[in-house]
């Protein structure tokens, strides 16, 4: 199945919490969220590796318009003792770039042009998340404008299509 | 926007592969895809959560099918002096159980419920990737058919949408 990229967007309105250090065992994640759900917070992305193999802890992290982000932390830090997390780390503005096509399943040469695009112009990426119709990155505001431009062109995109891009 | 969820979507043809302990900095996910696409091997999902604090240094975890798992390990493993990975997670039979809706960005409660209903059911969730569309977790091969039943439930499927099986 061919792969086609068909646009980027940019999303600078995010903001992103890692709860740091849970238990990798059925129940954590429940219980996060029902905290953050109870707090009637919207979420974006939701991103969780597998656990560190020596501590048998993960990190959770997820992102959330920057509107929710106070009364999300406050959530959380409420209910530490009972989630038992280390530390949360916070960001309280993050950009967010994404790759939108179709076929994307079939696409380690599109990630690989999208992550060789952004490190060329020295955009690191702090987060990863795809699906069939989007690849997703999170990387610092201030890069993020710069981003979309060379993954504009590095996709043939330029003078075809515009960013869409969210407050 | 009302959350919808539509239908369960279980995979059981997948492998994971978690490239441990790489530096977060500009170029690391690009070389990285680079050798896979190389290989010409088909991804799915790509995790990436934030480095860790103290070591700077993070995991990448990938899924492909279980036909291009020891393709994608060989071409890793000849490439690690330059990759510079402290080590290969490999596991060649994952589950993944995804789902499938609209609306799923101000989801928090959604996700809370198909924690909530793994949790119960004791099933253990490995990694978490989302988008609009779409909410996905990956737990061990032997516990997402159970998983898949008690998430229909939990979501009211049940005698309504048969679960979409991959093989
Ligand atoms: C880390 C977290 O996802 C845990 N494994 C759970 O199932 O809830
Ligand atoms: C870890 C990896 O994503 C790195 N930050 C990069 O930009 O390539």
């Amino acid at each position: 199945e061919e792969s086609v990229v068909a646009g980027v967007a940019v999303d600078k309105g995010q903001s992103k919490i890692t709860v740091v250090g849970v238990p990798d065992v059925p129940g954590t994640a429940a219980q996060i969220f029902t905290v953050v759900a109870k707090a009637d917070v919207n979420i974006d992305m939701i991103v969780q590796n597998i656990a560190a193999s020596k501590t048998n802890l993960s990190d959770i992290s997820f992102t959330l318009p920057a509107d929710d982000f106070k009364k999300a932390v406050a959530a959380l830090e409420s209910a530490k003792a009972t989630l038992g997390f280390d530390s949360l780390q916070l960001d309280e503005k993050i950009g967010k770039l994404s790759i939108v096509g179709s076929g994307m399943k079939t696409h380690s040469g599109v990630s690989a042009t999208l992550f060789g695009a952004l490190a060329k112009a020295g955009v690191n990426i702090e987060m990863i998340s795809t699906s069939e119709i989007r690849i997703s990155v999170v990387t610092n505001i201030d890069q993020v404008d710069e981003a979309a431009k060379v993954v504009h062109t590095a996709f043939g995109l330029d003078g075809e299509a515009e960013a869409v891009v969210y407050a």
